[in-house]
């Protein structure tokens, strides 16, 4: 977890099309 | 590849596989066709290019990776709306993404590429090879530049680019995957909804044995990506640690 904290947090967030 | 039989799938379950993906696909495509249009594919004036191959070293390397890690991020995204990703377990979510998340770039390239001019939407315009000199990778941006070129020939739909991204992405022989099985099975699910959606479109031109071929080459672009950023960074260590997006280290900074 520690090694990807970033790829973990962007597997977790909801993004929404508007977002992107 | 174990001996299993793939799973049968009904025509309606490859057809609403092909269509989540294809969504995805859309919603996270970083540039809609249109907007590209719109801006009439227009190319780097002479001095525009002059000035990136004026920029320092580092500096283009810098604003490379910043726009790769910006079109990662919308890969990450494409494959969180695929269903059955997230039933992944964390590990192999990562694995995936890890391995596969430049290999998509890479196929989404030939949506924002200019064969005519061999060019590519970078940076707001059109860029051809010449305008990333100042990265010392020429032989690289080269192979890249054949690669979206030889992608354009196939005039892929956006449906059979999305499903050939997911095909990539769930690649069952990646290193360190805890569940192989579960992915495997995604990855023959992906492979039969393709299969089904070219037939569909009558594409009978052997364009499912083009695009297997096209793995391999996507594993060699990568493989060679990471041997430039070795050599870059044996030269300017501190200028990945501080000035790279940390997306882009924790991907390729092993």
């Amino acid at each position: 977890k520690e090694k990807h904290k970033i790829l973990h947090q962007l597997l977790q967030n909801s993004t929404s099309p508007v977002d992107l | 590849s174990n001996g299993e039989t793939s799973p049968t799938v009904s025509m309606a379950e490859l057809d609403h596989l092909a269509h989540i993906i294809s969504k995805s696909h859309l919603e996270t495509c970083q540039h809609l066709r249109e907007e590209l249009q719109q801006m009439n594919w227009q190319n780097l004036l002479q001095d525009e290019v002059e000035s990136y191959q004026s920029k320092p070293r580092e500096v283009m390397w810098q604003l490379c990776a910043v726009k790769i890690t910006e079109a990662i991020q919308y890969v990450v995204e494409f494959a969180k709306r695929i269903d059955g990703f997230m039933d992944l377990c964390q590990n192999d979510q990562i694995v995936l993404l890890k391995a596969g998340s430049l290999e998509v770039v890479f196929i989404r390239m030939c949506r924002v590429f200019d064969s005519q001019n061999n060019t590519v939407y970078f940076d707001g315009k059109f860029a051809g090879p010449d305008a990333f000199k100042a990265l010392g990778c020429d032989d690289l941006i080269t192979s890249v530049f054949d690669f979206a070129k030889s992608m354009c020939l196939l005039h892929l739909t956006e449906e059979e680019l999305a499903l050939f991204s997911a095909f990539v992405l769930f690649s069952a022989d990646r290193s360190w995957l805890q569940e192989k099985l579960q992915v495997e099975k995604m990855q023959q699910r992906t492979h039969l909804a393709l299969q089904h959606i070219l037939q569909k479109n009558q594409r009978e031109d052997g364009v499912l044995n083009k695009l297997r071929c096209k793995v391999s080459a996507l594993r060699s672009l990568c493989n060679r990506h990471t041997e430039k950023l070795s050599a870059f960074r044996a030269i300017y260590p501190d200028v990945i640690r501080t000035h790279f997006p940390p997306l882009y280290k924790e991907l390729f900074g092993a």
